[in-house]
């Protein structure tokens, strides 16, 4: 299993 | 200037264990409303994301917003100076280069302050999307920590799966497998040792039971643990901080390669 990054889900303000 | 006082100053101390073995530094945010803090973890695999409320406070002034960067490791170091019954004052200028925490004995005959160098921190915040969770799961936060505590000897990752039956917690590896199913509370006279779980789709998700590990140590804040899943979304892991605000935790899951 590959771990996801959280900026894949969240962006910059 | 900014000046907050807080007559339980164990909260910081408990906000501080919660914080720093995920989080080398952050950027504390002060204003009319309160405190916040938002950071991510060095992998960018975790957030975390901390609100105090002004009139949580026992004494709260801040006469213009400001952004203090601080080393949590440093911060950690002082506030392990407060005994658990002090009451402690940060207190900055107005555009400070350094904070002072104050902490006094609940007698007032001890006072001590100590001067922290801030640190200018270049820091982008991310928006967190309002959602809806297709599974919202409540339960004592220590059964939450001793569960990601026992099934972490297994492997690396743990799945949570949620139902109407309840929620699943899973994990497996080299020595063998585990599996620890709590069941909605039917009858609780306690609403802290309660486990209650809405849901509108069942969900299985699979994360990394190092990052969980570090979300138990707000433990000790807060009697029960608010665990929200929805596909597509990162976990979020809340915890209460009393009446003054909360601290959540993001996670991004893990997926098939």
């Amino acid at each position: 299993m590959s771990q996801k990054s959280l900026t894949e889900f969240f962006h910059p303000r | 200037m900014f000046e907050a006082r807080l007559a339980k100053g164990a909260i910081f101390k408990k906000i501080l264990e919660a914080v720093k073995d995920l989080l080398t530094e952050a950027s504390w945010d002060c204003g009319d409303m309160g405190i916040t803090l938002q950071a991510m973890d060095n992998a960018h695999v975790s957030l975390v994301s901390l609100n105090l409320r002004s009139d949580g406070f026992d004494k709260y002034r801040c006469d213009r917003n400001l952004t203090m960067g601080m080393n949590l490791g440093s911060m950690s170091k002082i506030l392990k100076c407060a005994g658990n019954d002090d009451i402690v004052t940060i207190r900055a200028q107005d555009n400070p280069d350094t904070v002072t925490f104050v902490f006094e004995s609940e007698n007032g005959e001890k006072q001590s302050d100590y001067e922290m160098k801030l640190m200018s921190l270049d820091l982008e915040h991310l928006q967190i999307p309002e959602t809806e969770y297709a599974c919202v799961v409540k339960m004592p936060a220590g059964e939450f920590a001793r569960i990601c505590r026992d099934l972490s000897q297994f492997g690396d990752s743990i799945v949570i799966s949620c139902s109407k039956q309840g929620v699943k917690f899973s994990a497996s590896g080299d020595i063998g497998s585990a599996n620890v199913k709590l069941a909605q509370s039917s009858n609780v006279d306690k609403e802290e040792e309660a486990v209650t779980i809405e849901m509108q789709e069942p969900v299985s998700f699979t994360y990394a039971c190092r990052y969980l590990n570090f979300f138990t140590k707000a433990t000790p804040l807060s009697a029960q643990v608010k665990l929200s899943m929805s596909p597509e979304y990162p976990l979020m892991v809340e915890y209460a901080i009393d009446d003054i605000g909360q601290i959540r935790y993001f996670l991004a899951p893990k997926i098939e390669d």
